[in-house]
Formats: structure tokens, C-alpha cells, sequence
């Protein structure tokens, strides 16, 4: 058959790249005749052979003594792809079309062999090819592809450069662990692959950042759709494990990754991963020093770099988001009406299931909560550049009201939300930092609450507590509003009602 | 409440003076469990 | 919308990849005993660091293979590094070590409260500090004598022990890399002896890789101009 013919031209290949060096001109030859034999001459014999091809290798993977070298085919194949991807002239067909062609041949051989082998199927021949595919394109682009000695070919690769990595991200989001829960753990490697993630956080202008959140955010929805509350099972918590120390190479190699796009990670967060939580918002930028927070005679507003703007990578509530506006016209003009407007725009009409600490519905769109806050924040931070201190750090500012009338009409889970919330602000020296932890100090000894008071402290202190109990790190502005929480007159914490009825709560706080 | 990250910071190579590398262009994989070799890791030679 | 998958050759397998659209939609409340089982098996299927290692193509060889003992290992040994440790140890070696050494227990460098986050070492941005630094091939390289760097840069063309050659006689050697005769030349500086009027004396050496592979001094008149050195 025609597939068997195929078998044996890439058999040829697989022999011949074991003869001859990769760059040896004989590989170039061998290519050559597959054009001109019609076995590479368009995308239907492109689509036959490689899905041939594919299906010969992971065979052979399975066939091969698992001592030997068991990746030969699929080495082979991988570099015939990039090689394509070079040498073609790409008159009939684009390079990212024929890219598309061949990831998309490899996602169904590879789909097919998930579904219809299920627990035999294994993830490694598949992982070993997408993994290769991403060493071989790193080793052709070093330096701008200045390997590539013809000038048209080489800026025709550097325009692709990117589109390679859109492409290879939007099948590697199909592949994620929801949808191929036999190749979870290859995935995980593949989204954190040396050759991969470095490149994605540093591509020019960050182009890489909103394909990556996408991936990220994969991971996270999956963690959370399959942690349930009394048990989580042993392989998602490795798969856990995995997520938190690549979050953890990503603090320390680009901190700014996380600290721009902090929102959207707290959006798709499983609620009760603290520890996770506080890596991502523990972010520093790297040139920062940072003062030591339990130092008791810190004072935020001495700090230079609380003046600053954290940068975030997009403004939080869209302009087609419904609340922009009553949200922008409240922060000019407080109004009653405005404020129905927004809370009514907060409630949903269906609850969301929510592995919440205490919780388990949501009946709030956190998300449109988390937006409003630091919408509100942002708005602040640019209004500190122009306005004097004591009209923005003041309890009678519009951006003071909003969230305190949210907090004082919002039900016991709005007034957690918008709280929590606010606690997520607090992380290294910003304008952010400073004013929230600022409204979070007034609020806790603030009188306007009436009988709310109490309700209102122990959200906020659970809100704090609960970010300061876990093993570190611990974000530097929870720290600091806590240890200045701990040393001010105006409130004894071990005399509050909700301390004094919980011995457990009442032991960490005592002796602090 | 999570876990002491001491030995997982280790095992990143993430030193534990302040001095940052980068160890992501080196990362073997997200488990230390089989991060059991070290790996090529991208270079450049000039022509 | 994948305009790839119109093509009817995709047809009959297409329904695997659809089927995996399922539970995208649609998560499953409860992870169903299907989805657990395949998870389980891709943890044991785990692909790790050899997995993602660079591929390894044929390489011409050096020499005819001469023969060696059935003892030598086949594979080839992988150097693992514990951060603080200087000596490299196979993985083997470190396998025992970790079953006797307790985990290490060391102060994060995460939020210590006097944390003094000192400027970022950027890749090659501080003299010594770079992404090779810390592998264990590097600080084997550091160990070698000149003859064995040569040997690799000149033997080994194109590989990643070539270029770790090169970067250990550039960056802690000090020796220059001439792409014109591409040979490294290395810049002797001699202070005059004391007594004598101050005065450096420069003298060139380079790396004879041709003929008698010796490094010999240059004569004075043939000495390398600045442009003519690689930028390493």
C-alpha cells in the first residue's frame, strides 16, 4: 500500500541520519527526491506521509528495548520537520500553514493513540517529539537565525519566529490536561520546557505573555476543577507539586510576569491554594531592595518606592464590561443610585461552585469584584501623581466610599470578597500597597460601620491571617499592615469577641 | 498550609544568598523527582 | 475552525481529537474513574530530564572506535550538581547520597525579612555569573588544561562541548578567539622588573593547532588587531 511505501521512504530517513551528519548534504539530497517522487509534493502526500511516519515511531518507541535509544524515529522526525520548515520555498503553501499541517497530523495521531489505547497508552514518544520540535527551533533562531546563510530565508524565519510560537502554544493548549488527561504530566514538562518558557516570558514586547497565561491558566483550571475539598488525589497533587515550582522559577527568573498579571491569576486560583497564592503575590521586581516589614518603625509613606505604579498588563475592567461606567461616574460624583447599580451588577443569578475555605457557592462574580478593586486602586495610583495626600489617603474620597458602601450593603460573602481582595493588593512597596493597606488599617477601627464593626474586623483579619498562617513566603505588605495591626493602640486583638471564643486563633495571636 | 519550599528552592538552584541566576534556561523538569540529569541547555556558537 | 482539519484525509480520525473537546465543555463534577486511571498511568509514564534533552544525531567519530571494556557505561553519564557541592557526582552516586542525607534544610532565600535583594545577575551581565555557570560539564571544563580545550574547540566543531570550550578559554582563560586565522591568541602582559623604569611589555601568544600544536609567541610585527577577535 501507498502507507507502506511511506514506511520505507522514512525508514531511509531514520538510516540515513544515522550514517550521515544532519547537516550532511546527502539530507538535503534525500529531501530533494522526496519532492520531486511526490512523497513531500503537497499537503495530501504531506498529511499521508507524516501521519505514516508518526504512527512507525510511536510504534517503535513501544517496540524498543527501553535501554537502548528508544527516541531514534522520533528524533528523526523532528528534524525533518524543522528542516521543512527551512528549506521549503513555501510557493503553494505558507510556512505556518504547512506548520499547522504537520502539529495538526501530529495532534490526531497523537489523539487517536489517547483515546484508543487509554491506560496503555504512553505520553513520552509524543512528548519527546513536541520537545524536540522546541530544541530545534531554539538551535535554528539563536542570534535572529544568523545560521541561516540565505538573507531571504533567514528574514522570512524571523517573521515567522513568532507565529511559531503562536502555533505551537494553541495546540499545546488543546493538549491540556483536562481534555488528554494521559499526557498531564508531559504537559506540564512541555509548558515549562528550558526552551519554551524562557522564551515565551522574553519574546519582544511581550508577545509571548498572553499566550502563556493561557497555558498557565489551563493548569490552574485544572487543578481547581479536580481539587475537591476533603480529598485531592495523589497524582493532581503532584501535578500540584510540579505547578507551584515552575511558579517558583518563574518569581525568580521574571518576576514581572507575575506581578503584571497578577489578576488574572488570582481569577482562575483554586481559592484555598494560600501557599501558591502567596508565591505569584510575592512577586518583587528585581532591582527592589525590601525593607524589612516587621521593623517597627516602618512607615509606608517615607518609602519612595510606595509612590510608585505597579504595572499592570491590561486595565482590569474593560470598556465592555457594563460597570465601567457607573464605576468611573461613582468615583466622580457618589451617588445611591450608582452604588444599586453596581452592587446589582456584582450578584449572579446562578451560584458558582467554589472550593472556598468556609465556603462552597459563590453567589458574586469574584472576578468582577477583583476588577472593580483594582480598577479602583489603578485609578488611585494616578490620581496620587497629581492630588495632595490627604485627599486620596482620606475616609470621605470617593475611591474610600465605593469600597467601604460595597463592603457595608455587600452580604457576609461580598464583604469576604471585596476584602480579600484588597488584602491581594498588598505586595511589594507601591502606591497600591500603601493605599490599600491604608483603607484596610482605617477600616479596622473605623466606627462608621455601627454594629457591622465586629463582622467587619474578623473578615479582615481572617483575611490577613489567612495569608500569614501558611509556610512562607508571605507577601511583604501583609506583613508589614499586620505587625503595624499588631502594635497599634487603637485595638487589642486578643479583646475581640471572634478571638476570644477561638483558643486556636487566640494562641497565634498572643503570644505576637 | 502549604510546605517549607526550602529544599524545593534548592532543587531549583535557586541559591539561598540574594544573588538571582537564572534557572529557568536550565530547568530539567518540574519534578525534582526526575530532574535526574542535567540538560543541554541553549547556546550559541558564532560562525 | 482549524482550516488543516478540512482536509478529508483527517476524516475518519478526526473523532478522537473531538471527543477530547468533551470535557472542556463540560468538566466533569467528579473526576470519572476513566480519567483517573489515565492520569495515574501518565504519572507513571512521567517523561523526565533525558526525555527532554536535546536530541543526539550520528556524529562522525574521532578516531576508529577502539575497543573498550563491556564495563564502560553505554550511556553517558550524566553530571548532577547539588548547588553547593564542587566535586560533580554521577547520579547514581547522588541517588545514595539522598537516600542518607536528610532533605536539605536551609533558610529560603525566599522573603528573609532583611532580604537584600542585590542587583540581578542578567545572563552574562556579571563577568563569571551566566546560565553555565552552574552546570556541572562548566565547572568540569574549569578543570581542564589549555591542550584539552583546544583539543574539544578543534575536534569537536558545532557541538555544546565546543562552545563550552570556547566560553572556558575566553571567559575564565582569558584567551581570544582570532576569526580571521582562527587561532586563539592570548595577550601577555609583563611588568617591567622593579628598579627599571615602570613599563609594561606586551607580548602575544597564539595556539599552533596546525602543525606543531603548541602555543608559540607571535612575532612582533604579526600582532592581532582588535576587530579580528570574536566577540565571545
Amino acid at each position: 500500500t501507498r502507507k507502506e511505501r511511506y514506511f520505507l521512504v522514512f525508514t531511509e530517513w531514520v538510516k540515513l541520519l544515522q550514517r550521515v551528519e544532519t547537516d550532511d548534504i546527502s539530507t538535503l539530497v534525500f529531501i530533494r527526491q522526496m519532492m520531486e517522487k511526490g512523497v513531500l509534493s503537497n499537503s495530501d502526500s504531506l498529511i499521508e506521509f507524516f501521519k505514516a511516519a508518526l504512527e512507525l515511531s510511536v510504534f517503535s518507541f513501544k517496540e524498543s528495548d527501553p535501554t537502548g535509544e528508544v527516541f531514534t524515529t522520533i528524533d528523526a522526525i523532528g528534524k525533518l520537520i524543522t528542516k521543512l520548515l527551512v528549506l521549503q520555498a513555501f510557493s503553494d503553501i505558507s510556512r505556518s500553514e504547512y506548520f499547522n499541517i504537520v502539529l495538526s497530523v501530529i495532534a490526531v495521531v497523537f489523539a487517536k493513540d489517547h483515546e484508543q489505547k487509554y491506560v496503555t497508552f504512553n505520553e513520552r514518544p509524543h512528548f519527546r517529539l513536541l520537545s524536540n520540535l522546541l530544541y530545534e527551533w531554539e538551535v535554528l533562531r539563536g542570534h535572529d537565525f544568523i545560521k541561516i546563510s540565505d538573507n531571504q530565508t533567514r528574514r522570512e524565519l524571523s517573521e515567522f519566529d513568532q507565529e511559531f510560537y503562536d502555533i505551537f502554544s494553541t495546540y499545546l493548549h488543546s493538549l491540556q490536561p483536562i481534555a488528554f488527561p494521559g499526557f498531564s504530566f508531559a504537559w506540564v514538562t512541555l509548558i515549562s520546557h528550558r526552551m519554551f518558557l524562557p522564551t515565551m516570558l522574553r519574546l519582544p514586547k511581550k508577545s509571548g505573555w498572553k499566550n502563556l497565561m493561557l497555558l498557565l491558566i489551563d493548569l490552574l483550571n485544572f487543578l481547581d476543577t479536580y481539587t475537591s475539598k476533603n480529598e485531592v488525589s495523589n497524582a493532581v497533587s503532584v501535578v500540584y507539586k510540579g505547578a507551584l515550582r515552575v511558579f517558583l522559577g518563574i518569581s525568580n527568573d521574571n518576576p514581572e510576569f507575575l506581578i503584571e498579571n497578577h489578576l488574572e491569576f488570582m481569577n482562575n486560583l483554586p481559592p484555598s491554594y494560600f501557599q501558591l497564592k502567596n508565591v505569584i503575590l510575592s512577586s518583587i521586581p528585581k532591582k527592589m531592595m525590601l525593607p524589612n516589614p516587621y521593623d517597627s518603625n516602618l512607615s509606608m509613606e517615607k518609602l519612595p518606592a510606595c509612590q510608585e505604579l505597579p504595572e499592570v498588563f491590561y486595565d482590569p475592567i474593560s470598556d465592555s464590561s457594563t460597570l465601567k461606567k457607573p464605576v468611573d461616574n461613582y468615583l466622580r460624583i457618589p451617588t445611591n443610585s450608582l452604588l444599586r447599580t453596581i452592587l446589582h451588577g456584582i450578584y449572579k443569578t446562578e451560584y458558582d461552585i467554589k472550593n472556598g475555605v468556609g465556603y462552597d457557592l459563590l453567589a458574586i462574580d469574584s472576578n468582577l469584584v477583583r476588577a472593580i478593586v483594582l480598577h479602583i486602586g489603578i485609578e488611585v495610583g494616578l490620581e496620587n501623581q497629581k492630588m495632595p495626600y490627604s485627599a486620596l489617603f482620606n475616609a470621605k474620597s470617593a475611591y474610600y466610599t465605593l469600597l467601604f458602601n460595597l463592603i457595608h450593603e455587600g452580604t457576609v460573602e461580598l464583604k469576604y470578597q471585596v476584602v480579600q481582595v484588597m488584602a491581594e493588593q498588598l505586595r511589594y512597596p507601591n502606591i497600591h500597597t500603601y493605599w490599600f493597606s491604608y483603607v484596610l488599617k482605617t477600616m479596622l477601627t473605623s466606627k462608621d460601620w455601627g454594629e457591622q464593626l465586629v463582622d467587619i474586623q474578623e473578615i479582615i483579619l481572617r483575611s490577613l491571617l489567612e495569608r500569614l498562617i501558611v509556610n512562607k513566603p508571605h507577601a511583604w505588605g501583609i506583613s508589614v499592615l499586620f505587625s503595624q495591626i499588631i502594635r497599634d493602640k487603637n485595638i487589642n486583638l486578643l479583646e475581640l469577641p471572634f478571638v476570644k471564643n477561638l483558643p486556636e486563633i487566640k494562641n497565634i495571636l498572643a503570644p505576637l | 498550609l502549604g510546605a517549607d519550599l526550602s529544599s524545593m528552592l534548592h532543587s531549583l538552584g535557586i541559591p539561598r544568598d540574594s544573588k538571582r541566576h537564572k534557572v529557568l534556561y536550565t530547568f530539567q523538569s518540574p519534578w525534582a523527582e526526575t530532574s535526574r540529569s542535567e540538560v543541554e541547555p541553549r547556546f550559541f556558537i558564532p560562525e | 475552525e482549524n482550516a488543516a482539519f478540512k482536509n478529508p484525509l483527517f476524516k475518519d480520525d478526526l473523532k478522537y481529537w473531538l471527543q477530547s473537546k468533551r470535557p472542556l465543555m463540560q468538566p466533569y463534577k467528579k473526576m470519572p474513574d476513566r480519567m483517573k486511571a489515565q492520569l495515574e498511568s501518565s504519572l507513571l509514564n512521567c517523561p523526565d530530564s533525558l526525555d527532554a534533552d536535546s536530541p543526539h544525531f550520528y556524529r562522525k567519530p574521532l578516531s576508529l572506535p577502539h575497543p573498550t571494556s563491556i564495563f564502560f557505561p553505554s550511556e553517558p553519564i550524566r553530571f548532577v550538581y547539588p548547588i553547593d557541592n564542587v566535586n560533580p557526582i554521577s547520579v547514581q552516586e547522588q541517588q545514595q547520597q539522598e537516600q542518607q542525607q536528610s532533605p536539605v534544610k536551609e533558610q529560603s532565600s525566599l522573603n528573609k525579612p532583611d532580604d537584600k535583594r542585590t542587583e540581578d545577575k542578567n545572563i552574562g551581565s556579571d563577568e563569571n555569573e551566566d546560565v553555565y555557570s552552574r552546570t556541572s560539564l562548566a565547572r568540569i571544563f574549569s578543570k581542564f588544561d589549555l591542550d584539552t580545550l583546544f583539543f574539544i574547540f578543534y575536534h569537536y566543531q558545532g557541538t555544546y562541548e565546543q562552545f563550552l570550550a570556547a566560553r572556558e578559554l575566553a571567559k575564565n582563560r582569558k584567551w581570544r578567539f582570532n576569526k580571521k586565522d582562527r587561532r586563539w591568541y592570548y595577550k601577555e602582559v609583563e611588568k617591567s622588573p622593579p628598579g627599571m623604569p615602570q613599563g609594561e611589555e606586551e607580548s602575544w601568544r597564539y595556539f599552533d593547532y596546525q602543525r606543531s600544536w603548541l602555543a608559540r609567541r607571535c612575532n612582533s610585527e604579526i600582532v592581532p588587531t582588535e576587530e579580528d577577535f570574536e566577540k565571545l
